[in-house]
């Protein structure tokens, strides 16, 4: 089963 | 002080309707590069990221980088009541706690202004790492929507598969299945048309469908759209804005825990 990943998980505070 | 006179006002009201649903505040960032947004949806699983450059305004002038928080529902209000062959000049003094958008008629028979009140958004700034995906690819636009469209009443999770054979669009729900598999197409009368899939490594990513179809709230604005996936990242749906800029739309996929 898959979950819904958040953007922040990804991309870091600039 | 900051003016920014947009002569294909259009565009800007185009801009609006593609991420008004998506995001509701935002702070729009104005500096000598150009007029941009980057802001998440409520759940922090979509980012779109604006970029109009400056060179595509017919005026441009933007004294001191200006971020201005602006309700976006609010901006579209205003926005459409502008014509579609309106001028659209952006105005906003430095510390001052109001946009106005001027919107003149293209006889100037019509001059209309609409200030609208500005408020305090706490954003963070992602970065956004350049990255080289696994696969791209570009169709038209009005395919992608229609891809989107038809599959979201079936399913509510697409998976995207780029492969040899060329881009593989999947869902499943309680009624069946659908697969739709387009191949490379160039041999087209306008390159718009063009099916162009350039593909690195192959990829398979799942995604909520949910937002799919509210990122081609941005088809009136492109002839094209070009997808861009790696295994490691969010996609990137990206409508060209005329030859001034883009919206991009990040994604991040479905992944197992």
């Amino acid at each position: 089963l898959k979950s819904q990943a958040r953007i922040s998980r990804f991309f870091r505070c600039s | 002080m900051l003016e920014l006179r947009l002569v294909q006002g259009s565009l800007l009201k185009k801009v609006l309707e593609s991420i008004k649903d998506l995001v509701n505040d935002a702070n729009f960032d104005c500096s000598s590069t150009g007029f941009s947004l980057q802001a998440m949806d409520s759940s922090h699983v979509a980012l779109v990221s604006l970029l109009l450059r400056s060179e595509g305004f017919e005026h441009y002038r933007c004294d001191r980088n200006l971020s201005m928080g602006m309700n976006l529902g609010n901006m579209s209000k205003m926005l459409k009541c502008a014509g579609n062959d309106d001028i659209i000049t952006i105005k906003a003094d430095d510390g001052g706690d109001t946009v106005t958008f001027m919107f003149e008629s293209p006889t100037q028979d019509k001059i209309a202004d609409f200030e609208m009140k500005l408020m305090d958004i706490d954003s963070e700034h992602l970065g956004i790492p350049d990255a080289e995906y696994h696969s791209i690819v570009r169709m038209p636009s009005s395919e992608f929507q229609r891809i989107c469209k038809d599959l979201s009443t079936i399913g509510d999770t697409v998976v995207i598969s780029v492969t040899k054979e060329g881009v593989k669009f999947s869902t499943a729900g309680d009624i069946g299945t659908a697969n739709i598999v387009l191949r490379q197409n160039t041999t087209v009368d306008k390159p718009e048309d063009a099916i162009v899939i350039e593909m690195n490594e192959p990829v398979s990513l799942s995604f909520a469908l949910r937002y799919m179809n509210s990122f081609t709230k941005a088809t009136p604005l492109s002839d094209t759209v070009t997808i861009s996936l790696s295994s490691e990242l969010p996609v990137v749906v990206e409508y060209k804005v005329a030859e001034m800029g883009y919206i991009r739309y990040y994604l991040a996929p479905k992944i197992e825990e």
